[in-house]
């Protein structure tokens, strides 16, 4: 019953991805964007979204406002995986800095962050 | 899978696993698998049963005594014609060649579809996610639009036509006699498990007309070595043979088996690759070649062998679906069996591209937009067409007759109870 990490990989993307876009559409906060996909959710599901939002949440809308792609954020929340000996999976073309850069950049901010870091604490 | 341990939800899990593993309505009260729930293998799978309590009514059983006290076979048609004492079911379907529709299939038969909606932020809103709930238990399946055993107008674009539907019409005896059982990841292999879950009693049933649809797993994988997985010409023919061996023992006499070819697949990549994905189309920055490298390197492609750039490959992997498909027209041409005869038809890309150019069609729009994957539900129903057409010109008497009384049954049961 449990995706596989494929499939995991494939989940983060697809939602940071819409989450992304929700921002840059209706010209909003990645927070208020979030709130919104949550708000289109049956009702039923939306208890999950919510978390998933508090969970998730502040980590994706600082990588994102630092303009950063939804393989970077989804790498650094490892939520992607880079399996010993295989390449690194992305759907987006790779930043300009190169993707490890960038992955690695974003775990730094992770760690430094404050606000995260209750977060990550949690 | 910890949950499982807990005592109280043993049971519950117990049961979740039974019909995943088995493809069986989950809510079955009286265990005839046929459900009056929709999703989760219930209706929207097979016809819709019309006494779940009496596992004697069921669709596509033979009336029983005539369905004179009651609807046996859900088909909406019963009682008494008051003028002349005459069963119903007596006077419109005695020798009215009834019979069922089954579709042995994958994730294509099953009808596949992830909604451009949850994925277009330009369009969504509280609608896009509306249907949700039933696309996930559903397993994203679409059974109830779908090519072969759709019944409900489509909501998911396109329109629906299916043999089911078609056969309804020739005769309408034959209300609500569907069984769907397809399954994501479905192959010659995996079928021969899944088919366990066919409702058909040799006695008590109609015949029924059985399409065997594996369209493409058997030379598609997302492994390393894609081609090492494929199914070999000798295992296909050892699959088929089996299945067909124990349709022999579960199949009405006067039954009929289609077996299909396997698509090439090379359609994908040739009408997609430099194209936006629904993902992509707000900044124009992902294209389906980025999307089938994506699911490639996180090996869960649904298909290697043709969502790649190597021209070498795809055409390797068309070559071996053809290898599989004559190996399926050579037993239609040369095995016999007792209950059942046996044609084989290719599937019908070509036609259906070719048919939906002349009516101004683009090629991409015959493919699942999310996953750049499945037949979309327009292939699905132009599909439909080609497949009639070709089954009443070359095998008429597997249709059935046309049933005169289709008018008088209108007249009296109107929708018979509908689906």
């Amino acid at each position: 019953l449990l995706p596989s990490k494929g499939h995991t990989c494939i989940g983060c993307v697809l939602v940071v991805s819409v989450i992304e876009q929700l921002a840059q559409w209706h010209n909003s906060t990645v927070k208020a964007a979030m709130e919104r996909l949550c708000s289109y959710i049956p009702e039923k599901l939306q208890g999950f979204c919510y978390i998933l939002a508090e969970v998730y949440g502040p980590h994706i809308a600082e990588l994102i406002d630092r303009e950063m792609n939804a393989d970077v954020v989804c790498h650094s929340l490892k939520l992607c995986k880079q399996d010993p000996g295989q390449p690194l999976c992305h759907l987006y073309r790779p930043p300009k800095v190169g993707l490890s850069t960038a992955i690695r950049k974003a775990r730094r901010i992770v760690k430094t962050s404050k606000g995260l870091k209750n977060f990550m604490g949690f | 899978s910890s949950v499982c341990a807990f005592p109280l939800l043993a049971n519950l899990c117990e049961k979740i696993k039974h019909v995943l593993r088995n493809e069986l309505p989950f809510e079955d009260l009286d265990g005839d698998k046929f459900s009056t729930f929709p999703t989760l293998r219930g209706y929207h799978w097979r016809g819709r049963d019309c006494d779940d309590r009496n596992n004697t009514v069921y669709p596509g059983r033979r009336p029983d005594n005539w369905d004179e006290e009651r609807d046996s076979n859900c088909n909406g048609i019963w009682g008494v014609d008051p003028k002349d004492g005459i069963p119903y079911e007596k006077k419109f379907c005695k020798g009215a060649d009834s019979q069922g529709v089954v579709l042995l299939g994958d994730s294509a038969g099953a009808h596949f579809h992830i909604p451009p909606e949850w994925m277009t932020v330009s369009q969504m809103s509280m609608k896009s996610f509306a249907n949700l709930p039933m696309a996930f238990t559903n397993e994203l399946d679409w059974p109830q639009f779908s090519e072969i055993t759709g019944f409900l107008n489509s909501t998911i674009g396109g329109w629906t036509d299916s043999l089911y539907l078609r056969l309804r019409s020739r005769n309408r005896c034959n209300h609500r006699d569907l069984q769907n059982i397809s399954k994501n990841g479905g192959s010659s292999g995996n079928l021969l498990r899944l088919m366990k879950s066919l409702a058909r009693n040799q006695l008590w049933d109609h015949p029924a007309i059985v399409i065997y649809a594996t369209i493409g797993n058997d030379v598609c994988n997302g492994n390393n070595d894609t081609l090492a997985d494929m199914t070999t010409p000798k295992e296909m023919l050892s699959n088929v043979m089996r299945a067909l061996r124990y349709l022999d023992t579960r199949l009405p006499n006067g039954s009929h088996v289609i077996l299909t070819g396997l698509v090439d697949g090379r359609f994908l990549w040739d009408n997609l690759h430099d194209r936006y994905h629904p993902l992509g189309q707000l900044n124009r920055d992902i294209t389906y070649s980025q999307l089938y490298s994506f699911l490639d390197c996180l090996q869960v492609s649904p298909c290697r062998g043709w969502m790649t750039p190597n021209e070498t490959l795809r055409n390797l992997t068309s070559e071996r679906a053809l290898q599989l498909s004559n190996v399926l027209k050579e037993i239609a041409r040369s095995e016999r069996f007792a209950n059942f005869d046996v044609f084989y038809m290719d599937f019908p890309l070509a036609q259906t591209a070719e048919k939906w150019r002349r009516m101004g069609g683009e090629p991409w729009q015959l493919i699942e937009p999310v996953d750049g994957f499945h037949p979309s539900q327009i292939a699905g129903a132009l599909g439909t067409s080609i497949t009639w057409q070709k089954a009443l010109q070359e095998w008429p008497h597997v249709l059935g007759e046309e049933n005169p009384f289709n008018d008088q049954i209108e007249a009296v049961f109107k929708d018979q109870g509908g689906h």
